[in-house]
């Protein structure tokens, strides 16, 4: 429906009149003051008298900012008039979600916040669609993170809406994910690893609400790089992007290490296998209050280890990934009772869902079938009061289909199998304990030298990256070149080639 | 052996090449991440100071919205009543805070006014405060030249280096006065 | 071979990639009010 005549006319003469009572330095004392006068205003303009009028006046004037964006983008000193004038609209909208409504009453601040952040999203799409490659993402990067701050200033008001308003951003960053505004993802990326943003989300919010939220924008960033570093070579803007990722992903493993931790499986579900530093530095994180022991200790005993034991957190549901239904319950059937047999000869089936090389296989379902035996072994392990030994894992349902996996699948599936099991090898747990068992059992147990080569392979490109490291990747490798059982030294793959062959002398130096 | 990507000489391959195409190296050996401008043997936390994901170093302090306590921020209706500041109590350190921080008010006047009586000296041109070295050896005269060692203050690193110089005394700042400058104002106002 | 939609996003990821959002975009801007105004010298720092 189109507006009244004039409303756009008295939408821009109020938002001037708001920039200029905002910028007045005797108003920037008792701005409450100046609002107050300001909201009668809107109120004899007829702002104020319904929900229409209002979203018509936030389209209005936020097209206002985003279209002085696009007239003064190219001169650098208009940046700061510009952002003068979008700081000015975004405290007036500050002031409007926090004086609404009732004192008390939150629903009507969240939604008029939820609201404008819906109107501004709208506008970006439309934007994006209009302009193209000439979309310019300033103006909205400067609404959401002026606002964001804004509404996480210091204030009784505020505190109280502050998980909902984390939510009611993080949902707008959710529909504005990279895959769907790629014009706008580097100041994406920006918004969501914003100091103030990570501190609320993952440190002030109480019992870590925010942790889920947050995991998922990650997800959608490793989703919408992932075909593009498939490629061995990174283009420019690629690499750029990428970049900003580690950084982020640093501080999370500086600050937030638990975070990583428990959320590292649907990480690595969507990091392709090639971004091997990505995913080692998701896997590197481990538990504050856990001392590592060094991996290089001579004859480090791990199944002593106190936190060796230990359940790590996982807050994916790989269960529930584990598709289709029927297929679940054989397995679950064959788990129990080993039986029917024809499972383990329909695995592979399950598994491919292409005949194109590079992506035949299913690689979330094969990293939680791995993660879903893995941790059912573990169970009927504990259930005879034992723990994961190379002695405990073997002669089970479990090790047969890990077997099966590991001779009937071609190169690429083994691959990704094997991808799947270093993936769990991390810090002093059960889980890292149960599966470093588990790739070293099927090294010594491998019916092909094929088998060997691919376990080495998956091990040794996870440790010629830079660093870090994963401590369950360093004490696996170290026992595999260390105990004369694995016979690691007579295989030819070891002396392929003189780079290689001081790879792993490399590292046994350093054992030793 | 494996004769595709997924074995040990996929790996070879791709090793080789990125030895010779540092491009391929992102990926494929990963890099340096301590060299992301990120302290990362740092005790205290990195993200309250992040200076955001392409960002080479931390964000610096005037960069930060530090929450001050309220009692720090002068409301209005006591300004005027707040005692005067009185700077010969303060210490060289401030003095130049004070100076580089109040640009265009009577602040930096009076900062530089204090500073003149500590025999500091504005030089006009090279806009820096330069000082003699107590006790250095004369300084060699040469009609308003001299030259010798001097302590100029480094306001990019905050602090006092001294340095040969030889300068032309006329090019100092005169010792300003803030009074004036009060007089000038409220004569043009 | 990057699938159509792919392309697409590289292109629009492309053109962001030459108007980046600087860390100061997403600082406030320090607004500073001066306490008594007064015409410093010239050679004085003005900001």
């Amino acid at each position: 429906i189109e507006d009244p005549p004039g409303f756009a006319e008295r939408v821009e003469y109020l938002l001037k009149d708001w920039i200029t009572i905002f910028h007045t330095p005797s108003n920037s004392k008792d701005m409450i003051k100046a609002f107050g006068g300001f909201v009668n205003k809107m109120n004899v303009y007829g702002i104020l008298k319904g929900d229409e009028p209002l979203t018509r006046f936030f389209r209005h004037a936020t097209q206002c900012c985003i279209d002085l964006t696009y007239r003064n983008m190219n001169d650098p000193s208009w940046k700061t008039k510009i952002f003068q004038w979008i700081d000015a609209y975004v405290r007036l909208i500050a002031l409007l979600v926090k004086h609404s409504g009732e004192g008390g009453s939150t629903s009507t601040k969240l939604n008029l916040l939820n609201k404008v952040l819906g109107i501004v999203v709208g506008i970006l799409m439309h934007d994006q669609e209009v302009h193209g490659t000439a979309f310019q993402q300033m103006g909205y990067h400067r609404i959401f993170i002026m606002l964001f701050l804004e509404l996480s200033a210091h204030d009784p008001v505020l505190e109280n809406i502050s998980l909902s308003v984390i939510t009611a951003f993080c949902h707008t960053y959710h529909i504005l994910r990279p895959s769907l505004a790629p014009g706008f993802c580097y100041s994406w990326l920006e918004l969501i690893s914003h100091r103030v943003f990570i501190g609320r989300i993952l440190a002030s919010i109480p019992q870590q609400k925010g942790w889920s939220m947050y995991s998922q924008l990650l997800i959608h960033l490793f989703k919408y790089l992932a075909p593009f570093l498939r490629n061995a070579e990174l283009a420019k803007p690629v690499q750029h992007l990428y970049k900003g990722t580690l950084r982020v992903l640093l501080v999370l493993l500086h600050d937030f290490p638990e975070f990583l931790c428990d959320y590292h499986f649907g990480f690595c579900d969507v990091i392709p296998p090639n971004c091997i530093q990505m995913r080692n530095l998701i896997l590197s994180a481990y538990p504050r209050n856990m001392r590592l022991p060094d991996p290089f200790t001579p004859n480090l005993k791990v199944d002593m280890l106190t936190d060796i034991g230990g359940s790590p957190r996982i807050f994916t549901n790989y269960a529930a990934a584990i598709t289709p239904s029927s297929f679940k319950k054989d397995l679950d059937s064959y788990l129990k009772a080993r039986s029917p047999v024809t499972f383990l000869s329909e695995l592979r089936s399950n598994l491919q869902i292409s005949n194109e090389p590079g992506s035949r296989y299913n690689i979330p379902l094969m990293n939680a079938l791995v993660l879903y035996v893995g941790t059912q072994a573990i169970a009927h392990i504990r259930s005879k009061n034992l723990g994961p030994t190379m002695a405990t894992i073997v002669h089970s349902a479990h090790m047969d289909i890990f077997q099966n996996l590991a001779v009937d699948l071609d190169n690429e599936g083994r691959y990704l199998f094997l991808n799947a099991i270093a993936n769990q090898l991390r810090y002093p747990n059960s889980h890292t304990h149960y599966f470093s068992c588990a790739i070293l059992y099927l090294f010594v147990e491998a019916n092909s030298e094929a088998i060997q080569e691919q376990i080495t392979r998956v091990l040794l490109e996870r440790l010629i990256v830079n660093r870090p490291h994963p401590w369950g990747l360093l004490i696996t490798f170290i026992e595999l070149i260390k105990n004369p059982a694995y016979k690691f030294w007579d295989h030819d793959f070891v002396h392929c080639a003189p780079e290689i062959e001081k790879l792993f002398e490399s590292v046994a130096n350093s054992c030793m | 052996m494996v004769n595709n990507q997924f074995g040990m000489v996929g790996l070879l391959t791709f090793i080789r090449a990125a030895e010779s195409d540092p491009n391929l190296v992102t990926l494929a050996m990963g890099q340096d991440l301590t060299a992301l401008g990120l302290n990362l043997t740092s005790i205290e936390n990195l993200y309250p100071s992040f200076g955001g994901p392409f960002a080479d170093s931390p964000a610096r302090p005037q960069d930060i919205d530090y929450n001050v306590p309220p009692e720090y921020l002068i409301n209005v209706s006591i300004r005027e009543k707040l005692s005067k500041v009185t700077l010969q109590k303060y210490k060289d350190d401030l003095l130049f805070y004070l100076f580089y921080t109040n640009v265009g008010d009577l602040m930096q006047i009076a900062a530089a006014a204090e500073l003149h009586s500590r025999d500091w000296r504005y030089h006009t041109e090279e806009k820096v405060w330069i000082t003699r070295v107590p006790g250095m050896t004369p300084y060699e005269k040469n009609g308003t030249t001299e030259r010798g060692t001097y302590y100029y203050f480094d306001a990019q690193n905050w602090r006092r280096v001294p340095k040969e110089f030889q300068v032309d005394t006329v090019k100092f700042d005169k010792c300003p006065n803030p009074s004036a400058y009060v007089a000038a104002m409220s004569g043009q106002s | 071979p990057l699938q159509k939609e792919h392309q697409i996003q590289f292109q629009m990821m492309e053109a962001a990639y030459y108007h980046l959002p600087t860390p100061s975009d997403s600082e406030r801007l320090k607004s500073y009010l001066q306490r008594q105004p007064v015409q410093t010298p010239p050679h004085y720092p003005q900001q």
